[in-house]
């Protein structure tokens, strides 16, 4: 009996022609019965979830004959959002890479690209209200992501169902915004005027001007809802020591407390978020400073020691959280690792049932320190993987020796597609043979 | 499976498949039909993906434009 023909049919409005959400719908049905298979969704996000799905049905005999097994498939992802964090700026990755990452991201069903696109270290989007950003703040002039790179990026991402939220983690973590936006950061003085600087300098209206022009085209080049602000470890050292900030701090009524210029700070920033009509994502560390957060902020944490009871305390609060912590994949350790991500239960922290509602999703995080396009994607594969079936499956789907069996063919079909991926232990891929 | 759907229901019964007599298509009840590009361009990466980048280009010229 021969399969012939994969028929799709789209049911609502297709949204072809526009940009994933948290809200697209990604579920599917896959009739697979000779001589036609069907695969039926509500939206074009369905039809590539299930794309995947009927790829992977599909074997290859030693003979080299294509066969399928008859089967009846009904798919829906258990969390909505469910990314993959890249760092861009401690190590600079080619677009390439960036591209390649988001194929491996299709074959594991995320729909997330978190692009942490600057830091400390180095500013590669290349901004046109503000070239001078990337011109003085990259690792050099090729080192950047140009406009029509970051568009390259936003559709490939559209193609594959993925999102792409930018990430411009702002008052700290600053330091290559310094070099091509003069007065932006804060002056530190140890003494008397060190020449060094600190976090972006709150005080001063022109930061503020300087923040409502980046962000009103960081709105209008991705499309995204959401924007990620970052907003985490600020360090208040420079701040500290300097009179201006001291003055201001008393005239505020803010004594010593630093949290509260923070907070400031952000709160101005969330306004000016909201003012081009687009969501903001913090880091955790914006919620425990706040003394008022506005609603509908969405807090990702991220410190391992707390999760667990962060996550009770910010759905208590009644913000939506993504839950990065569990999931840190910079951090690497002997054997099979995967195993610690794929046993994490996002919603078990004790929270009642609309608490566990606020919990979007997770995504796993690669921080670019030690990772740059040469070792990447083994690094984030099949690592990564154990945390897409944990944030798209049922949480029933947690047996390791079955997850095992499945994962290390999962491993190989992602090698065979070109992506490598590491190995989970011990074997070998039947592709090998051919090669 | 990788990760695992909802529901999975299998039969052990096996179906056949060749590069040269498979295609991907719409159903002419979809909302989307040839015109939308993000499907077209998922068809073609995953009849890849199933049968490798040399059978799409070297499939019959009928297959392409259905």
């Amino acid at each position: 009996t021969d399969l012939q023909q994969l028929l799709v049919s789209v049911v609502l409005d297709s949204e072809c022609d526009t940009y994933p959400n948290i809200s697209s719908d990604e579920s599917y049905t896959l009739l697979v019965k000779g001589p036609v298979a069907f695969l039926k969704a509500n939206r074009v996000w369905g039809v590539l979830r299930g794309l995947e799905t009927f790829s992977q049905l599909i074997y290859q005999d030693s003979n080299g004959a294509f066969s399928i097994n008859e089967s009846n498939i009904s798919d829906s992802p258990r969390f909505p959002h469910r990314g993959i964090l890249i760092d861009t700026a401690r190590h600079y990755l080619p677009v390439k890479s960036i591209l390649q990452t988001l194929d491996a991201m299709a074959f594991n069903k995320f729909n997330v690209l978190h692009w942490h696109i600057v830091d400390d270290q180095s500013f590669p989007y290349q901004s046109i209200t503000f070239p001078e950003l990337s011109n003085k703040g990259s690792y050099s002039f090729s080192h950047v992501y140009t406009p029509n790179n970051v568009r390259t990026v936003i559709e490939y991402a559209r193609l594959r169902g993925i999102r792409v939220i930018p990430e411009f983690d702002t008052p700290g973590h600053t330091q290559s915004w310094g070099k091509g936006q003069k007065d932006l950061l804060t002056p530190c003085y140890y003494t008397h005027q060190s020449g060094t600087f600190g976090p972006i300098n709150p005080i001063v209206n022109t930061t503020y001007s300087f923040l409502s022009k980046f962000f009103k085209e960081i709105s209008m080049v991705f499309p995204d809802q959401f924007i990620h602000l970052g907003g985490d470890e600020v360090d208040f050292t420079c701040w500290r020591s300097n009179p201006d900030i001291k003055y201001f701090m008393k005239q505020k009524g803010f004594g010593s407390n630093f949290t509260k210029l923070e907070s400031f700070y952000i709160r101005k920033l969330l306004d000016i978020i909201s003012a081009s009509k687009k969501g903001s994502i913090v880091w955790q560390e914006v919620f425990d400073n706040a003394e008022k957060l506005q609603q509908g902020t969405v807090v990702q944490i991220w410190q391992q020691e707390t999760y667990v009871q962060k996550l009770r305390v910010i759905t208590a609060a009644g913000f939506p959280v993504i839950l990065s912590a569990p999931w840190y994949l910079d951090l690497i350790s002997y054997g099979q690792d995967w195993i610690t991500y794929y046993t994490v239960e996002p919603l078990d922290f004790g929270g009642s049932q609309e608490q566990q509602q606020l919990v979007m999703g997770g995504e796993a995080c690669l921080w670019g320190e030690y990772v740059d396009a040469t070792n990447l994607t083994p690094r984030l594969w099949p690592r990564a993987s154990a945390v897409g079936e944990r944030l798209w499956s049922q949480k029933e789907i947690r047996n390791i020796d079955n997850a095992y069996e499945r994962l290390k063919i999962h491993r190989c079909r992602m090698v065979r597609r070109k992506i490598a991926a590491e190995p989970l232990f011990t074997g070998y891929c039947d592709h090998e043979n051919k090669m | 499976l990788w990760p695992m759907p909802l529901s999975v229901e299998t039969s052990p019964r096996l179906l056949h498949l060749s590069p040269d007599h498979f295609y991907i298509s719409h159903d002419p009840s979809s909302t989307a039909g040839p015109s939308c590009a993000l499907l077209q361009e998922a068809f073609r990466r995953y009849y890849e993906y199933i049968f490798g980048f040399y059978q799409w280009h070297h499939r019959p010229a009928k297959f392409h434009t259905e």
